[in-house]
C-alpha cells in the first residue's frame, strides 16, 4: 500500500543531496556594506 | 583563440577586494579636492579574459568621504568614514582595471560624488547641521571671518584660502554655521601681511606648506567665531581624534564629477 510518509520520502530522494553543514553562497554580487547604505 | 571562461567572481572574493583596492588608491592619488574616499561596497564586477594572464576587470564601487582631506599625509586605512548624520557624502565609480601576469593596475575611471539627501538626514535627526552649497553668503562670511581671526592671532607664516571644502548650517538651538577649508602657508609672517597683504604669495606646492582649518561661526543669539588651523608640515599624526578636538583635520567636495 502506497502512504503518503513514502511519497514524502520519495520526494525528497529527488533532489540534490548536500552534505552536512551546507552553507548556500551569498549571491555574488553587490558585495557586503563595510560601513552604512545611503 | 578565445580565452577558457573564467568562473564569475563574486563582489566579495578576494580578487575584487584587491582590484578595488588598487582602484580606490588611485581615485584618491588623482584627486586634487575635498576628502578621501574609502570603499563602502563593490557594487559589480566583470570579468573580460583577453588572454593568458591577461584580463580586463569593470568594477562598480559605492565609496564614502572620510575625514581626510585629500592632501592629508594620514594613509587612507587610518582615515574615518564620516558618519551619517555628519551629512555623508557617496562616490559611485566606475573602473577599468587591468590584471596582467597577476600585477592590478588602474585604465580608467569614472566617478561621481553627491551628498546624502537633506530628507534623509532629518529623518534621523531633525536638529543636525545640514550641508550648504560652499558659495553659501554666510559659509563665505564664516571662513572669512575665521581665517581673518587666525591669522590675526597667529606667529607662524600668513595663510591663504586655497579652496572650501564643506560649510553646514545648524539653525536650532543656535544659529552655528561650520566650515572646513584648505589653506595654504605664504612667504609672509602674518605681522607682513599687515602692511602689504598683496605682497604675500603661496609657497611652493609642497605638502608642508598645506594646512587645513575647521571652525564655527555663532550666528545667533550671541555672534562669535572659534576654530583652528594647521599646517600639514607642522601636524603630528592623529587620525582617529574627533574634529575639533584637535587642530587641521577635514574638507569635502560634494556634487563632483571626476575622471
Amino acid at each position: 500500500p502506497v502512504t503518503k510518509r513514502a511519497v514524502a520520502e520519495a520526494a525528497q530522494h529527488d533532489k540534490v543531496p548536500r552534505p552536512v553543514g551546507f552553507v548556500p553562497p551569498p549571491p555574488p554580487c553587490p558585495g557586503k556594506i563595510r560601513h552604512f547604505d545611503i | 583563440v578565445p580565452a577558457a571562461p573564467l568562473a564569475p567572481l563574486g563582489c566579495d572574493d578576494p580578487e575584487s577586494e584587491a582590484a578595488a583596492e588598487v582602484a580606490v588608491n588611485y581615485i584618491n592619488g588623482h584627486s586634487h579636492h575635498g576628502f578621501k574616499f574609502a570603499l563602502n561596497r563593490i557594487e559589480d564586477v566583470h570579468v573580460v579574459p583577453q588572454g593568458p594572464n591577461n584580463a580586463i576587470i569593470f568594477l562598480e564601487l559605492d565609496l564614502l568621504e572620510t575625514k581626510c582631506p585629500i592632501l592629508s599625509p594620514t594613509p587612507l586605512a587610518n582615515c574615518t568614514v564620516r558618519s551619517f548624520i555628519e551629512h555623508a557624502v557617496e562616490g559611485d565609480c566606475d573602473v577599468k582595471l587591468q590584471k596582467l601576469d597577476g600585477k592590478i593596475s588602474v585604465l580608467a575611471s569614472k566617478c561621481h560624488s553627491h551628498a546624502d539627501s537633506n530628507k534623509d538626514i532629518t529623518k534621523v535627526c531633525p536638529d543636525c547641521p545640514l550641508l550648504v552649497n560652499l558659495n553659501n553668503t554666510e559659509v563665505l562670511e564664516s571662513v572669512s571671518a575665521l581665517l581673518n581671526d587666525f591669522n590675526s592671532k597667529t606667529t607662524g607664516p600668513y595663510l591663504r584660502l586655497l579652496e572650501i571644502g564643506r560649510g553646514k548650517i545648524q539653525y536650532y538651538p543656535s544659529h552655528v554655521v561650520t566650515v572646513e577649508f584648505a589653506v595654504g602657508a605664504t612667504n609672509c609672517s602674518a605681522e607682513e601681511a599687515k602692511v602689504n597683504v598683496e605682497a604675500c604669495q603661496l609657497l611652493p606646492e609642497d605638502q608642508s606648506n598645506f594646512g587645513f582649518c575647521i571652525g564655527t561661526m555663532v550666528k545667533h543669539p550671541i555672534q562669535n567665531v572659534h576654530g583652528d588651523c594647521q599646517l600639514y608640515g607642522h601636524q603630528v599624526p592623529t587620525p582617529d581624534i574627533p574634529l575639533l578636538s584637535r587642530p587641521g583635520v577635514t574638507y569635502a567636495h560634494a556634487g563632483q564629477d571626476t575622471s
